[in-house]
């Protein structure tokens, strides 16, 4: 474990609380694309299966298991308590042009052709591009809320702050994963527009428009 | 082949 990773952790963990928070606090899912919230539920559950085979840490178990369950609980907020504010109409990305390509990514390159590994790899393409419809949706109705530009801002960071971890363990550890890198970097570099829209306009907190 | 090396991350 090292200083990027653990921020990172951190920074991600705050940005699943926040958007929780937000919405169970406002009883409402406007400016939220439910669609981002159920490939983020699909990422941490193929990722998370070890969590039936495998024990790596207490830190990790836990972790796991309150993303999991956060994500869950998101996307029943969304699709089922609060349906009503549910704006279906501007989270409108087509995600069969992210599972598809993503499915057929990980079949093609990965590790070991082995099913945990493939789902794990599958994780991990399919997460760099989770955030495309939420993206997607802002920029259709041209402004956000301002908690919700606190939730990407600490979910884009977090990806950031991983590269570094992998710098470091490249380093430190010696070895490396270019699959997560590649992915981790996509990641990253879908939020430098937000990032930047973030930082310039972030200080008046005016609802942040593209 | 084997396993990705960062399977103890998150």
């Amino acid at each position: 474990m090292n200083v990027f990773r653990l921020t990172g952790d951190l920074s991600h963990l705050a940005a699943i609380i926040i958007l929780l928070l937000k919405i169970w606090k406002s009883r409402s899912c406007a400016g939220i694309s439910g669609k981002s919230q159920i490939l983020f539920a699909i990422v941490f559950t193929t990722r998370y299966l070890d969590l039936l085979t495998s024990f790596i840490s207490l830190y990790n178990t836990c972790m796991k298991v309150i993303y999991i369950g956060c994500a869950y609980a998101t996307v029943y907020l969304i699709y089922a308590k609060f349906r009503a504010t549910y704006d279906g109409n501007h989270d409108s990305f087509r995600v069969e042009f992210l599972v598809v390509p993503v499915g057929g990514l990980s079949v093609l390159i990965n590790h070991d052709f082995s099913p945990l590994e493939i789902l794990w790899t599958f994780s991990i393409y399919l997460e760099s591009v989770a955030i495309l419809p939420q993206l997607f949706m802002i920029s259709k109705t041209g402004e956000a809320e301002t908690i919700t530009t606190h939730y990407l801002f600490c979910l884009g960071l977090y990806r950031a702050l991983y590269l570094f971890n992998w710098i470091w363990r490249f380093y430190f550890e010696g070895f490396f994963d270019m699959i997560a890198i590649v992915a981790g970097v996509v990641q990253t570099v879908l939020y430098c527009d937000f990032f930047y829209l973030y930082v310039t306009k972030g200080w008046f907190s005016r609802p942040y428009r593209l | 082949d084997t396993e990705s090396p960062m399977k103890d991350e998150l």
